[in-house]
């Protein structure tokens, strides 16, 4: 007969390890470091410090291929009391908001650890304090079939200095031959969007690499959200409803949604034909859905977007420049847009000539919330955008030297994998992205004409 | 400060329903219509029985647009004690085996039901009967922050005739319109490669579609199948441990691993050090990993596959030349091969003028599982394949009225997204598919000369 049963996601993880990004030892180690600077990155922007990120890859079994990756780094540091599930059960986490983060799944470094513990076996080591003083030394292992942590040690010491952060040790099986190249694109692509972070990289033939900070300031950082009416469906709705202490509708209204004042919610309750003096918690089921019929009639102007974190033009202008040290740079800073009641911002340049390499020819340089996309590029919304552009009409032949970069940053982004490699092409998003690149490309027609011109005209 | 917290699947998957392919209303409707489908389908194989299918498509709301979808099958039914948690828990089904199957998550049908509850809220309807006299009829929600059912109401009939198997009844927003051609064609592929399936679907506006069967044997069904040693990693060892019976290591690695008998037993036993009377249960960490390093280091054949179920060539040939008439078909079935320990095969098809239309020109009609794969062609490895080879070489010039078909089957195929879109690019499966293509393309080749020779001797 049939086997009924139940399963918890790390237990389907582990059998599909490919939903993950670790479909082979060179992706695991590339995959590896991305999620664990990624948490380092979230860490320091939530303690607004000026990110210290040090990565070190030694290989520790040459004839296994087993790797120790150790990252270190001076952000938020992770409560003891949080550690063990932070560390060893997936779906846990502290990005559940509505809130710009790089990490949003709750599973990032559990599926480190996970493809370590497959393959290696080795305890992961946490080193963290939150408080600067108070220092928790754990060694953990995942407890795979039931998605908990199974604690080996812990250990606290009090710091005689003021230390704050995290320090994680994982054991992979990887092929650092292999993923050499993208770990250091990833590093370079990271420190271009994340100027006044220092990283510093040493790889297991002892070489280091060193970003320096260009910049000495924290970027004002993301902040919390509370969701625009079009953004919410009958189970969110449902949720905002479990969680309100509003004890009336005109007060859940405003205090729940953006852009609903007073009058506007007056407007919508009678609209949906709901009393005002109604406590939420006794909405109906088609009362609720009489709630969202009116919000999808009534006008709203665009969500809020100061909430976001954009790289910002200037910054992304200075890192390309050193990067590519290009002849031309074209930056476009949109305004920011919104989908399904989530407001986004996307930034797109375009470099020409200089030191631009012919076999970089239309590479494209994607990010997401900041984070360097190096995988899955032709289902990527940038992909089907450049693919869409006639660049010819903008005197840019093919194999022309030009890199194009794009940035989307939003509290929700399109993901199509639980790897986040790629954003689906979701026609505001692919709209935004048209407009910016082309922009861009009326700039390069216009210097490249001018260019042309000087030419023929010093000819003569 | 920060707020920690556990979230379920069911609410993850609800915040960022991209993961699933519930992008867009018009994109929703067709993979709930995938899903109900491919359950039925899974259905009938477990029954072993032709299957009859019935789908119909209802507008009910054409304001909100929101559709009843509604599929009937003569498959195995679902007992009435597994219903609740297979139709309104996440992570939960009978195909967590090592079977060639459609299903393999446990989340599909949850995944039709949670996007409904979100659009629509109307109760889902499973009618259902596993033992062909019993009639069980449920009415259910998802608690979706609990990733659990809410049985609405629960009754039992006792049938006067034998009837066997499973009705489902879903409301969704959706797009019909543009919908209409996906579904179209996941039908009608679906159709090629199970044509001993009945399929009838009544769309909104009340057209009736029928496929009828073309063979009336049911196909060698597929096996469970035990794991081949390259198969196998730490956790996966420490979950066969935990199942097995069997008292000593010689009948541990006998029983549960492909190609082990008792001499190879006893030679890897030999290189592990391990004591051929140990019970396995009392096995350490490092006696296991010394286990998996025996393994990596003897040879062993290439797994099992008798337990795989392809499509067959005949069936391929006839499915392809009654739907696309072409002029010429090339048909390659490869023999197994295997990734990580899986077997898997490849079938592949050509297919030449004719009927096809220049705007089908290369054209890629791709299964997994039997399953039609209709997104994310570019991201698929049949695709990099396809764009490697030097097609001209074989007589084939751009626009030329080709259709390109493959098939990958296995009981473990490496997907990249919850919502089996496409396959990984393996290299042992571009490998083979790379192979029966070029089958395939030699064998036009001499076709397409033989008519120029032809065409040129009429000439004289
Ligand atoms: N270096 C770190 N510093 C501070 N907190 C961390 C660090 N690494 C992990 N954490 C904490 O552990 C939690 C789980 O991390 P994990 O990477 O699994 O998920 P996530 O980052 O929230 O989302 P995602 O799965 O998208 O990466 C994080 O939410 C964060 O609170
Ligand atoms: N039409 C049906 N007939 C018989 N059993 C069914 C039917 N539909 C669903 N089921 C049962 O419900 C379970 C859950 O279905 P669901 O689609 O959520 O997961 P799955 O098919 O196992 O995997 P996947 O997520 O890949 O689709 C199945 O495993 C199956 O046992
Ligand atoms: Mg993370
Ligand atoms: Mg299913």
């Amino acid at each position: 007969g049939k086997k009924y049963k139940r399963i918890t996601i790390s237990k389907l993880i582990q059998e599909y390890i490919s939903l993950t990004g670790f479909e082979n030892p060179s992706k695991a180690l590339y995959t590896s470091v991305k999620e664990l600077v990624d948490n380092s990155l979230d860490a320091c922007e939530e303690a607004r410090v000026l990110p210290e990120i040090f990565i070190r890859i030694l290989e520790v079994d040459p004839d296994k291929r087993i790797f120790n990756i150790l990252v270190w780094d001076n952000g938020s540091g992770v409560p003891a009391f949080n550690v063990p599930f932070a560390f060893g059960s997936m779906l846990y986490g502290s990005k559940y908001t509505t809130k710009q983060t790089r990490g949003v799944f709750g599973i990032g470094i559990k599926n480190v650890i996970l493809y370590g513990q497959m393959t290696a076996h080795y305890p992961t080591t946490v080193i963290s304090s939150s408080d600067g003083r108070n220092i928790y030394y754990f060694e953990l292992l995942m407890e795979v079939s039931e998605n908990k942590p199974h604690i080996i040690s812990c250990k606290r010491y009090v710091a005689n200095f003021a230390w704050r952060g995290t320090l994680v040790s994982v054991f992979i099986k990887g092929n650092y031959r292999n993923a050499r190249h993208r770990i250091l694109e990833y590093l370079k692509n990271t420190a271009i969007a994340n100027p006044h972070a220092h990283i510093v990289f040493i790889d297991p033939h002892g070489v280091v690499y060193e970003f320096k900070r260009g910049i000495s300031e924290v970027p004002e950082p993301p902040k919390e959200t509370v969701y625009h009416p079009h953004g919410v469906d009958l189970e969110q709705l449902k949720e905002i409803i479990l969680h309100s202490r509003s004890k009336d509708m005109i007060s859940f209204l405003m205090d729940n949604f953006q852009r609903i004042g007073r009058k506007r919610a007056i407007e919508i309750l009678r609209k949906a034909g709901i009393p005002e003096s109604l406590n939420p918690k006794k909405l109906t089921i088609s009362q609720r859905k009489a709630l969202l019929d009116a919000f999808r009639h009534v006008r709203f102007e665009r969500p809020q977007s100061g909430h976001l974190s954009p790289i910002g033009d200037h910054i992304l202008y200075e890192g390309i420049r050193k990067e590519l040290l290009p002849e031309f740079i074209a930056v476009s800073a949109r305004k920011p847009s919104s989908y399904r009641g989530h407001a986004f911002i996307v930034e797109c340049a375009l470099a020409y000539g200089g030191e631009i390499k012919p076999k970089d020819s239309f590479k494209i340089i994607r990010y997401a919330n900041k984070v360097p996309l190096l995988h899955s590029l032709s289902e990527d919304v940038s992909k089907k955008v450049v693919d869409e552009i006639k660049w010819s009409r903008y005197g840019v032949p093919m194999q022309a030297p030009i890199v194009i970069v794009t940035h989307v940053c939003s509290d929700k982004l399109p993901y199509r994998t639980l790897c986040k490699e790629y954003i689906a092409d979701i026609p505001e998003i692919h709209q935004e992205i048209k407009l910016a690149l082309l922009e861009c490309a009326r700039k390069l027609k216009l210097y490249l004409s001018k260019k042309k011109r000087r030419a023929s005209f010093l000819k003569r």
